[in-house]
């Protein structure tokens, strides 16, 4: 299972929809200060209902939609879509051809029964008052059904494989018992 | 319960040590407060970098407290692996050396999860399979580039 | 006592346009939340790195934050300078190209005060004065070693 | 005005007596993680009474005396003395001859009476309870003292020309009425 792809409209600093192709293995996102790194990374947290407005930088979760759109219209509206490929193995069946793991010819044709598309979209009216609402391949869920379907893949909202800029040593400061919970959820 | 919470502790604590060694060099293991009554105790993370007498993680520096951190979340992850792995400048502590060490252990573990790592530090940008470019013009929005890895010239 | 508030108040804020205009090539000033009781109010830094509409300092990100600190700090400095600066690690979230315009700033601003700086960074190793070298054998002491800048390897 | 040298005598990871001269104007401390660039800057704010243990990453005075020579003595005993070169101008009054201000021939005659030193000694008996005492050039004085006599260089207890290492941005997240005070304290 991995992350097939990110969709962002309207999200933070992206305006319009953008959409980040994602390769199995191992990424790196690059790229100048304050040009919209860690904003990919909020918009998977906000997608899958894992981070709180706080952990995205935002006051209040309007203040997520691109400011360009605020000026606009009567409502404005963001959303963000995370599609999972299941059918890729982790790691890879046959290691020794390396090449079809990259996404040549089969990941091309991969089934789409075997994806998983992740959307969540807030739309803010002129008075500041919003809405929020999770969809699940299209059909829409609770914030509780998405975390029981996304617990099935091992994505936990408190999981510890989201680490946010500037957070790499909280675990060394957090309580020792804290810690051990941790252990207790994997056991 | 006891029996799981035992079984799990012992293959992380196992994997702490292994991966705490390859990324500092040192020794490392866990420790529990109370061995007799787990589900009441702490969990503490003993770790002497470089092989240094025991010292309190609160008086490690920067670059070791991260290299602690992130050996204790690898040895999660090896005993039960996510899909995916989001990190966001999780090097910024660390010197050119310390960089590189921890740009192929994830290059090793990103053989069984994905990971998602942004960086500003070259030895990681080019240590990854793929790079994606973000950009950020005067007055526009944010524009996503995605580069097939080569020897590209990179931000020090 | 508020005519002395005032003229300090000014000349800061003048400094901090000027300096965060050279940093973030964008345009800041300072703002009282109540400018007629100057006792009684908060003090705002307002900030549009790259000419970008306003918004709230908690929204920036890691480098945009530490560029208008670090604005702040200079702009304080000019208006009454202390004999020296101590920074420890202020580049860590910066991009190469920043670490450059910094560690330029900071040499400027040196010739009104002494700066110590520690820093992993290239760009700010290489435009310092002089360096001092920090190393800790295994199982030995800190020992430190003076080096005439000349352009050395060093950790990226 | 500058800090001239900085003697640290079993602080933290430095053992026996190590003396580092400064230069006035731009030097870099470099050198791998975990070696000990952050203790200096320690040592220079546990001498001038500028900084509470927790600044300092100790839990308690005591954890700053070191490791090893806790094992051996009865009483042990850490110290540090910074010293100011008064004599030196800010900048220096004649930039044509910027070879002198390096620190060439006139530096190296500079009038001992235009130095402080400030130093700083910490005594730890074996039952774990210690005494420290600040001293100006030579004489015993209270922190106060020490203070007052600092306030005429410029140099602030709550000053903003130390940052410490992951406290870049805290500036930014301090509270509005604080950073206000920082202008009154300068006015
Ligand atoms: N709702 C919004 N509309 C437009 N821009 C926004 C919005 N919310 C945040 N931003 C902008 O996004 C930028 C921050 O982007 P981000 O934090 O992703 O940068 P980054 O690439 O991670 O930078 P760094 O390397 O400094 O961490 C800020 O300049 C901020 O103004
Ligand atoms: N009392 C002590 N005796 C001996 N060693 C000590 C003492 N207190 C702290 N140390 C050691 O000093 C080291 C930390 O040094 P310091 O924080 O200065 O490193 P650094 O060079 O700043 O590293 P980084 O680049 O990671 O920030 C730790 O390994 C710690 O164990
Ligand atoms: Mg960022
Ligand atoms: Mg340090």
């Amino acid at each position: 299972v991995h992350i097939k792809e990110i969709e962002l409209s309207n999200f933070k600093s992206f305006g319009g929809t953008t959409r980040i192709p994602l390769m199995p293995e191992f990424t790196v996102v690059s790229g100048p200060n304050g040009s919209g790194k860690s904003n990919i990374l909020d918009a998977l947290l906000f997608c899958l209902g894992i981070a709180s407005s706080k952990g995205m930088r935002a006051e209040r979760l309007p203040d997520l939609v691109n400011h360009n759109q605020t000026n606009r219209k009567s409502t404005v509206e963001t959303s963000v879509t995370v599609t999972f490929d299941l059918g890729s193995e982790f790691p890879p069946s046959h290691p020794n051809n390396d090449n079809n793991g990259n996404g040549s010819q089969p990941e091309e044709e991969s089934d789409p029964s075997l994806e998983w598309r992740v959307t969540r979209r807030l739309r803010v009216t002129k008075t500041g008052s919003y809405t929020s609402n999770y969809y699940l391949n299209g059909e829409a869920v609770t914030l509780t059904e998405l975390h029981e379907k996304l617990n099935e893949l091992r994505i936990y909202p408190e999981g510890y494989n989201v680490v946010l800029q500037g957070d790499v040593t909280s675990i060394i400061s957090m309580n020792p018992r804290e810690r051990r919970e941790i252990i207790d959820e994997l056991a | 319960r006891l029996q799981a919470f035992k079984e799990a502790f012992d293959a992380v604590n196992e994997n702490f040590s292994t991966i705490f060694a390859e990324l500092s060099q040192g020794d490392g293991y866990l420790q529990l407060s109370d061995e007799e009554d787990p589900f009441n105790s702490g969990l503490n993370l003993v770790a002497h970098p470089k092989g240094k007498p025991v010292q309190r993680l609160a008086s490690m520096s920067g670059g070791e407290k991260s290299l602690t951190a992130l050996s204790f979340i690898f040895a999660l992850q090896r005993y039960r692996p996510s899909p995916f792995y989001a990190f966001d400048e999780v090097d910024m502590f660390l010197d050119g050396a310390n960089v590189e060490r921890l740009s192929k252990m994830i290059a090793h573990q990103a053989l069984q999860a994905q990971f998602i790592v942004v960086s500003l530090r070259r030895p990681m940008i080019e240590s990854a399979k793929r790079t994606i470019g973000v950009t950020q013009a005067r007055g526009a929005y944010t524009q996503v580039l995605g580069l097939k890895l080569q020897h590209q010239e990179s931000s020090s």
